[in-house]
């Protein structure tokens, strides 16, 4: 099964 | 005080029918690099970014940093009453909650304009970082806008697999299977043609077709697309603004668990 995370979780918050 | 105007008004039409399905609510970020935008689609796996330089607008005055808290579909709402071939003026003042919008027909015989209500926006600004991309693929945008649209009746999801013999785009369903193989093609007549594949490593990410289709609503501003992937980063799909900018979205691949 296939997940799809946040953005986040690549791009830190500025 | 804040004023921008561009004479090919029909680019801020087509920039607004880009993003206005996949973002509701959005701030413009104006300063005097230029017009911008950074949002995420509601469920966070998507995001925009646009830019436009303020030295493509024919004229462009921004006094100190504003943003402008906008409705997309409302916005959009008011492009489309501006005419292809009209001139658009956006202005605000320091201090109001509006936003006005102003076409000028070419001939100068009609000039209308639209005042929109600003909204307060809370929104996260993402870091994105500059990155080297394992697989780069330029190709005609008109293609890949085919390509996402003819998978998307055989499945949910692409799978994006760039080797050196060129980009794989494949979907599986209920009813089958399909598998769009594109190869390197750089001598053709007009370069807006070419596809161009450059691969440091090959990359395979699965993607979720309806963001995909929902990034070639782009399609009309360029005639290329520029795919950067990596492995496990979320995937880029650029689209330039005509020698001003860009717009870029991103999306997060989905990842076995």
């Amino acid at each position: 099964k296939r997940t799809q995370f946040p953005l986040r979780l690549y791009f830190a918050m500025t | 005080m804040f004023e921008l105007r561009l004479v090919q008004g029909s680019l801020l039409k087509k920039v607004l029918e880009s993003i206005k399905d996949l973002v509701n609510d959005a701030n413009f970020d104006c300063s005097s690099t230029g017009f911008s935008l950074q949002a995420m689609d509601s469920s966070h796996v998507a995001l925009v970014a646009l830019l436009l330089r303020s030295e493509g607008f024919e004229h462009y005055r921004c006094d100190r940093n504003l943003t402008m808290g906008m409705n997309l579909a409302n916005m959009a709402k008011m492009l489309k009453c501006a005419g292809n071939d009209d001139i658009i003026t956006i202005k605000a003042d320091d201090g109001t909650d509006t936003v006005t919008f102003m076409f000028e027909s070419p001939s100068q015989d009609k000039i209308s304009d639209f005042e929109m209500k600003l909204m307060d926006i809370d929104s996260e600004h993402l870091g994105i970082p500059e990155a080297e991309y394992e697989a780069i693929i330029r190709m005609p945008s008109a293609e890949f806008a085919r390509i996402c649209r003819d998978l998307s009746s055989i499945g949910d999801t692409v799978v994006i697999s760039v080797t050196k013999e060129g980009v794989r785009f494949s979907a599986r369903g209920d009813i089958g299977a399909a598998n769009i193989v594109c190869r390197q093609n750089a001598t053709v007549d007009k370069p807006e043609d070419a596809t161009i594949i450059e691969m440091q490593e090959p990359v395979t990410l699965t993607f979720a077709l309806r963001y995909m289709n929902s990034f070639t609503k782009a399609t009309p501003l360029a005639e290329q697309v520029t795919i950067s992937m990596s492995s496990d980063l979320p995937v880029v799909v650029e689209y330039k603004v005509a020698g001003m900018g860009y717009i870029r979205y991103y999306l997060a691949p989905k990842i076995e668990e």
